[in-house]
């Protein structure tokens, strides 16, 4: 399995630290700067991590692409280029690939299956920015958002932030990750409602482990509690993980190649 | 005493909030749109709010200045330009007052005495639009940045967020309040560096009460614990408070008189 997963989001979100949560190690370094005279202009190289985990015994070949926060300077118009040309050069690449890999059974893969979109948790709803980004990107990638950092939300804020972002979504026409399908039946039908009322998925990341019962987790140690990355009354990292590395991830990969990437092959095809 | 409190930063950062923890009582509502076919592109107007509160038995008359979060915008290139002018009207306006108010022993002052600035507790530094704002706002009144929402931070990450939040305004040559006194004592010097030391206020804010010992405290309840606003263990709300309204309330209105409206005089007298 090779499966290919981008975050994007502004800075100071969490994005370095949720991958490193979801594969439980320290797979990448935060593009944050903690030097202060380092220059902020300079628009940072998207990274891509590679790395192999096992998972319910099989192995995973993970490609993580981490981009550099956006929205961070004064004027953002088309911060969201870079984004969308990685994501054509892959399926460009895979194109060729195609056509050049006659004896080899599959083409490397390097097409993005999945964007994490990161929300910050303002507890108003999407940001005109965070609104131009999607509207981008989920025409080109399968694109499951998620409430950033949502330990800065109480259960009531965080409840009325994702009505109000789902009601964003809609009201845009924002083709959010999982999609509808009529080939589905009735209970396949009623996991995808139950999974898109959970979306955004309010998440808590963590590269330190906290002790919680006398077991080591990944949590967040504050004066006044300990937050379980782990434990689903506290957030919903769990069924994010759950959701990208068991139950949707064969269906990421694959509307990612029926969907996505034949509407490029298409669009190259008629240009 | 008439105190003129301006709070500035991006929406979301609890800067309504605050202002109703600040002076117990629902001064303002927030600008946060809760319905998402309100056009965001809209810039909504600055709004003040006046009320009276007690202290220590003093009768303090308050204007307080909800500004609408700025940097929300995908262009963002002069969003602090309704904030300038709000600051330079008021100046121009006293200007005006003094002339005419030959009898009034004191005129009408409305000019800004202190500019809360709400830094997004990312964990990593300032952003570009943040240094680009502080720059204008510090050179014409007095600046006190605080960290917004500061219960997303551990106290690790806080210490070191304050610690680059720091190097970053001296890098800049950012003036901050408290400005250097040569005229102060021993005793002053060293309670200012003492200030100056913990700014940013790392602060948490709550219109809503949680019980607490069987006492009811402004607070945030959530699944893993209870914040107590009140509590210095918890966040410096209650140092800022002090600051503002106790210590240093006196000082931030005759700096506004003496440094900041006295430069702005000659400015005109000089054009
Ligand atoms: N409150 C909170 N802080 C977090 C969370 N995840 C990461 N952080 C902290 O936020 C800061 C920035 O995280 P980072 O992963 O570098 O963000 P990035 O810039 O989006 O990659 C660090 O201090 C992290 O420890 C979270 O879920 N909740
Ligand atoms: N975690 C956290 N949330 C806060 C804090 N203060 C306010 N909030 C929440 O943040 C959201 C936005 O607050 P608001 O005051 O409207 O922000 P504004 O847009 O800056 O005026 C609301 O859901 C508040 O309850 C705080 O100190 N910590």
């Amino acid at each position: 399995f090779q499966f290919n997963l981008m975050v994007v989001g502004q800075s100071g979100l969490g994005k370095s630290t949720l991958i490193n949560t979801l594969f439980a190690s320290p797979l990448v370094t935060s593009y944050g700067r903690t030097n202060p005279t380092e220059a902020v202009e300079r628009t940072p190289e998207i990274k891509v991590e590679r790395c192999y985990i096992q998972e319910n015994g099989v192995k995973l070949k993970l490609n993580i692409i981490d981009t550099p926060g956006y929205g961070d300077q004064v004027n953002n118009e088309k911060c969201w280029e870079p984004i969308v040309k990685y994501i054509y050069d892959q399926q460009a690449s895979y194109i060729r690939r195609e056509l050049t890999a006659s004896r080899e059974k599959y083409p490397v893969d390097t097409r993005v299956h999945c964007v994490l979109f990161f929300i910050q948790p303002t507890g108003h709803g999407l940001k005109p920015i965070d609104i131009a980004v999607l509207k981008r990107l989920t025409e080109i990638a399968n694109v499951v958002p998620v409430i950033a950092k949502s330990d800065s939300l109480t259960l009531d804020e965080r409840a009325q932030f994702k009505q109000t972002i789902q009601a964003e979504i809609a009201h845009h026409n924002l083709k959010i990750y999982p999609y509808p399908n009529d080939e589905y039946d009735e209970d396949e039908r009623a996991l995808n409602d139950r999974i898109k009322s959970q979306i955004p998925f309010a998440i808590v990341g963590s590269d330190r482990t906290v002790l919680v019962n006398g077991r080591e987790v990944r949590g967040r140690k504050n004066r006044w509690g300990v937050i379980n990355v782990e434990d689903e009354t506290h957030c919903e990292f769990s069924s994010l993980r759950n959701f990208l590395i068991s139950t949707h991830l064969q269906d990421l990969i694959d509307t990612t190649a029926h969907t996505h990437y034949e509407a490029f092959r298409k669009r190259q095809l008629t240009a």
